[in-house]
């Protein structure tokens, strides 16, 4: 039985995309069949893996907008147990569509669900806002990721952000758990980073991940070569680190 | 006649908002008036000058929603010739009513036109999305600043944000011009960066600033301290380079 796992923050830049390409890939090499989803219309997940438009046939629009069903926009890319659904917003026409488009909350869930059985895993990468498709994600989710990098702007929207899920959650769906809270580009020279690591620690101790992701280089040049960390430098800190959380995910 | 400078990139954790901060707080050293308007929900302009919410009588949500007039909620925060509106939007019942809220793309440049007279510069620091708030700011500017962060994603989703601003430009704002593209946390010791900077340089050469932000860890810590910069080391290369594209704006 599927668990679908939102990967979602209102605070931009903070490493949804790299956590949902990353937990992908390493629970995907773990053994487990993996579905990536693309909530947000910059694309970044195709953007990850070098696809262009023309490779991509369906995705997110026509599937929201256009009705087509989902298992025609899967993609397989060539990596054992992991496949994806690209965003393929082609304009701003369409996206203000997306935005506008009076889309139910409940519609991704409903689309999800005869899916659920095929993976083990789903992770939604949403965009960085509260707009109609991150509250399609978080009413779709059985759990939400949040994550959160060690600086003072992510550490003060994380509160109201805990409250919003809170309630979304009561309206449309009671049963979201949380995966937890992950703590990225975690920088050790830096008092500041080690700091606000404390704190989150002490605020959210029964939500918060062991694991922790450091600012790693070749987590920022990947989505450059077009792979994901861990198939082109297994033992780097940045891949190291997410082979850590799928596990602590995986228990 | 003040210069309405919308800060905008739909690519989230660019430097929209330390953007915004040090370069109005660099004008406002340099003797001009500048007024400093945060458009995002997330409030980060007031949490940048650690502003309660006791603190804050009217922001952008009574602005927009309720017909308050924007001159009410006019803030001075004690430093010269700077003064900021704050967002100030409590809940997320009230941040979906503006999402939903049948805003007009025109709205935000009537409620500026009567006050461009009174400052020199009005910067909109903006969400990172397309949605109403940002195409609203996008129809009120006279120009538009867009920082890109020296990585792959960001440097990718630019050219269609390019296309996106024309688009909307086309629409509801033929008069918006370039103000520049600023390339933000630049870290001269990945070759990665050297290459995105080179590339940006040669593609984007008529509107990127000579000017470059380096990564540096003062102006992650700013927003913990509650001050800007320039206020508590002016010779860190975080304040210096916001002066240098303070004084690349005015000429
Ligand atoms: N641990 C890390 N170390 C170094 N760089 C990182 C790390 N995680 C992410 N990055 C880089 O930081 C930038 C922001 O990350 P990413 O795009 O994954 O965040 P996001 O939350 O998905 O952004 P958005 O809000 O725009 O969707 C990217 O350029 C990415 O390559
Ligand atoms: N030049 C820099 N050097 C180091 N850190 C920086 C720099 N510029 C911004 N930061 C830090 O990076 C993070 C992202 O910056 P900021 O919040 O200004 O981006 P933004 O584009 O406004 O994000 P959002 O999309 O959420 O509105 C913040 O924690 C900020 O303190
Ligand atoms: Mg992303
Ligand atoms: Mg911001």
């Amino acid at each position: 039985m599927g668990d679908i796992i939102a990967i979602a923050s209102q605070k931009g830049g903070v490493g949804k995309t790299t956590t949902a390409i990353n937990l992908g890939t390493s629970l995907a090499i773990l053994g487990k069949q993996v579905l990536l989803i693309d909530l947000d219309p910059q694309g970044s997940i195709a953007t990850s893996f070098h696809l262009d438009e023309y490779e991509i046939s369906y995705g997110l629009y026509d599937i929201i907008v256009k009705k087509v069903p989902l298992a025609m926009a899967i993609m397989d890319i060539g990596l054992e147990n992991l496949e994806i659904v690209p965003s393929n917003i082609k304009s701003e026409e369409e996206e203000v569509e997306l935005f506008t488009h009076s889309i139910k909350p409940k519609l991704l869930r409903s689309i999800l669900g005869p899916l659920k059985d095929d993976y083990d895993y789903i992770l939604l990468d949403c965009p960085p806002s509260l707009g109609t498709l991150t509250i399609n994600a978080l009413t779709a989710a059985d759990s939400i990721l949040i994550p959160v990098q060690s600086e003072y702007f992510s550490l003060k929207s994380l509160g109201k952000f805990l409250r919003t899920i809170r309630n979304i959650s009561l309206k449309y769906n009671p049963g979201l758990k949380f995966s937890g809270i992950l703590i990225t580009m975690f920088d050790k020279r830096l008092n500041k980073s080690k700091e606000i690591v404390e704190e989150l620690r002490q605020n959210f101790k029964d939500i918060i991940f062991k694991t922790l992701i450091p600012r790693n280089s070749k987590l920022s040049e990947a989505p450059a070569i077009g792979k994901p960390v861990a198939l082109f430098d297994l033992g780097s800190p940045g891949s190291l680190n997410y082979f850590r959380l799928a596990e602590e995910i995986i228990s």
